[in-house]
This record gives C-alpha cells, structure tokens and sequence, in this order.
C-alpha cells in the first residue's frame, strides 16, 4: 500500500488518481478549483481545496514523505514549475510532473522532476506514425528507433506458419501477438503465436524491431 | 503523399499537423484563434483562421476529399461533436476525433468517428501500471490482457542465459528488448536479445505476456 500525492485535478490528474485509488493505495488529491475537489472527492483517499504554489499546503498533506506525487497542473506553468520546486526542495522521494511544451519539460526537470510526461505529445507520435503509413495501425516507440507496431500481414505472408518465414532471422523482427479472428465462432481474439502459427489476409501482427527492419516489412505490402 | 486537415491546434492538435506536414504530406489546419494559427503557418501546408462548426468553413477546405480529418478540439466538448457530425455528414473518409471524457468518447462514436483517441485516459493509466508497481517502469496495453510492459530484472534471472530461462516456455512471456550498459563504454544501449545473452543486474527488460502471467515474473522480485 504506497502513498500518493496528485496535484491538479484536471483530465489527465483525476484519471491517474482514480486509478492509484483503484488499485488500493492511499491518495490525496489537491486542486485550487473547489468544483473539481468535490466531483474527485469520493474517488480518492482524500480531496483537499487549496493553492498547491502555497508551501504550508504541501506541508499540510506531508508532500515529502509520500512515495510519489504527480504533478498533474497543464495549463499553468508557472504554478507547474513552482510546485515541482517546492517539492524538490522539500525533500520528496519520487516527483511525476506532466510537461505541456519542450520549454516546460527542460524547466521541470532542471528543477528536480525525476519523470516528465507529455501526455499530448505521446499520443501525437503514435497517431502521426499510424496515419502516414497505409499498414501501420498503432505504434509505440520503445528506445532510440526500436518500434513496437501494429501491423497488417503482408499478403506474401498469407497461408505460411511463422517458422516457415523465420522473421527473426530474415528480417531482424519479433512477432508478438497476432490479432485474428476464431475460425469456429468467427470472433476477435489475439493470441501470443508460436512457429506453428499460419496467418490469414485479415490478420494484423504487434512487432517489435527497428524502424529500418520494419520499413522492409511494411515495403511488402 | 497524402492529404489530412486538422481541426483545433492546442497541444494535441499542432503537434500532430506539425508531425504529418514533416512526414511530407499535405496539412490544411483549422483554429478558431488567430494566435494559434499564426503560431502554426509556417508547420503546415496552409493554416486557416475559421470557426469548423460552420458548414461553410468546412467546405471551404475540401474536408469531404481528405485521407483524413483530425478533430483535436478538447475542452469545448459541443464544438468537437458538432464538426465531428459535419464531416461524417459530408462523407469524410476516415475522421480520427479526440475525446476528453467517457461520454464525449461515446458521442463521437456514434456521430460517425471512426477512430477515438484519449490521450489523457490513455497515459494515466500507463503511469498508474507503471507506479504502483516496484518492478514495472513502463507499461502499454495491447489488447484484452495483453500487455507489453518495461520491468527490471528480478535476481533470480541474473547470470542466465535466455536460452537457458526458456521464458516462453515456461512462464508464456516474450522478451523483445533488453535495456542495458555496454561492457566498454559504461553507455547504455538496447538490444534484440538472442537465446545465448546473459542478463546482468541493472538491466530492465520489454516483455509481452498476459497479465497473470507477468504477474508471476514480477512477484520473483
Ligand atoms: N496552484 C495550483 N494548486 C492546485 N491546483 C491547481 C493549481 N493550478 C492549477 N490547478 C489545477 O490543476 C488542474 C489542471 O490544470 P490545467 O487546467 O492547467 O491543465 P489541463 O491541461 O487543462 O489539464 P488536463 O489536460 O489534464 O485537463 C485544474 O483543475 C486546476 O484547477
Ligand atoms: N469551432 C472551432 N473551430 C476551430 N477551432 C476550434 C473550435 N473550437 C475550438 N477550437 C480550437 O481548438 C484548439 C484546442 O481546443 P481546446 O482548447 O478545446 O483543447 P485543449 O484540450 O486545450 O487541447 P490540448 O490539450 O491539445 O491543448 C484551440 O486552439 C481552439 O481555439
């Protein structure tokens, strides 16, 4: 049972406090808006109203002896920034910020956020890289240019099992999972394939690789 | 070269026209705010300053001739829907809208989005996975109960081999990437991992299994 502060109860700071609650750890929220206290009130520990920029509220909810506090604040930078330098300063463990542009993710961490998180940016990426390829149905960037992909099959493909292609070896990628529909009932389902595994046309694979491996791949089709 | 039109150009919005215009392809953006737009001319194809809730507008552009229309209106919830309803009207191909609540999701669904995006939901409950848990330091659903998850080595794995693991077999997961140091240098680096490498005692490890299954791998640590 950990200890959370989240600060900012906007979309993306009353979604991760909801969900800390959820899974059974103590949360108090804070926000300046006493509308947003009370509509996040019975979904965390406690909900406090108050200026969060105000260093005897952060000593108020012990900021610095919890296991984490996000901050959560978007639009208002400054209270952003001087939050997380508050916090920092006060000694806290573990500090989560959300960042809105590159300026304000390069202040926060100067400032001792120890993990920036850039919710719009994140989406962005995944969504540009989907929408500018013809077979890519969603991506998530793993390190440097290793990908992991959703992917339609290749019509070459179709109709052979995964030890017959040998990816791995061929092309340097890793299937791991294959999104397909049940041949009895005819229903969606995903499976983890081993090298037995045949594809049909309306298969899509999750691959993990680098981006020049799946580019051949994606060249297939 | 394909054409897309975004509409809104908050956070979410400019960096997605931004990353479609650098991917080459054609990019009309779409701001109520003449500050937005001028802050974006020079990153898109063509910015216009319009209200996209008027009809009019949306002719303008050719919206219903588009690969797709991006819809990255957050907070004015009415705004998103009614656009949304326009283009589908219109007979848009393909319309990606962003939703900011559970029920604004709902809405554009059944308005005629043919895709949904949340990046705020989406990104809390990546952090949530990841910070209610010691060994989990990043996490991505895949499908179901699928998950792809970057968590550390438990020491139980340290000094063996992959092959001599045999992960797959006996616990159901795949590893596709290793984060680790290199031996010379002190860098870090990722790799692919072969059956023959050896996990040292800071490396963190990308896995995909099923929930329960990762849950085994987690409680060794
Ligand atoms: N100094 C402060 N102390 C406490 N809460 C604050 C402070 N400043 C802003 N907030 C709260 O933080 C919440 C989120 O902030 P903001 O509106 O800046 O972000 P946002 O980008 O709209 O968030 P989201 O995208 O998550 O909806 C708001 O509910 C606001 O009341
Ligand atoms: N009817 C409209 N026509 C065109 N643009 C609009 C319309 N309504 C709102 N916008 C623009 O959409 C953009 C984003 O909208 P909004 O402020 O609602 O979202 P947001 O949640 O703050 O976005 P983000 O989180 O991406 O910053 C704003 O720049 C706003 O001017």
């Amino acid at each position: 049972r950990l200890q959370f502060a989240v600060i900012g109860l906007g979309r993306f700071g009353s979604r991760v406090a909801e969900g800390l609650y959820q899974q059974g750890h103590d949360v108090i929220a804070v926000d300046v808006s006493r509308e947003a206290v009370e509509e996040n009130s019975d979904r965390v520990t406690a909900a406090i109203c108050g200026d969060a920029t105000r260093p005897d509220v952060l000593a108020s909810i012990g900021a610095s002896e919890m296991d984490t506090v996000i901050v959560a604040i978007g639009d208002d930078i400054e209270a952003s920034v001087l939050v997380t330098g508050l916090l920092s300063q006060g000694g806290c463990k573990k500090i989560v910020a959300r960042a809105s542009t590159d300026l304000h993710a390069r202040i926060l961490e100067m400032i001792g956020a120890h993990e920036v998180i850039y919710p719009e940016r994140e989406m962005a990426i995944r969504l540009v890289r989907s929408l500018a390829s013809p077979t890519i149905r969603d991506y998530v960037p793993i390190e440097e240019d290793l990908e992991f992909v959703q992917m339609t099959v290749p019509p070459a493909f179709v109709g052979k099992s995964l030890g017959q292609l040998d990816l791995r070896r061929k092309y340097n990628v890793t299937v791991v999972a294959v999104h397909t529909t049940d041949a009895e009932s005819g229903a969606a389902k995903t499976v983890v394939p081993t090298a037995e595994y045949v594809f049909l046309a309306q298969d899509t694979m999750w691959v993990v690789g680098h981006r020049h491996d799946l580019e051949k791949i994606e060249a297939l089709s």
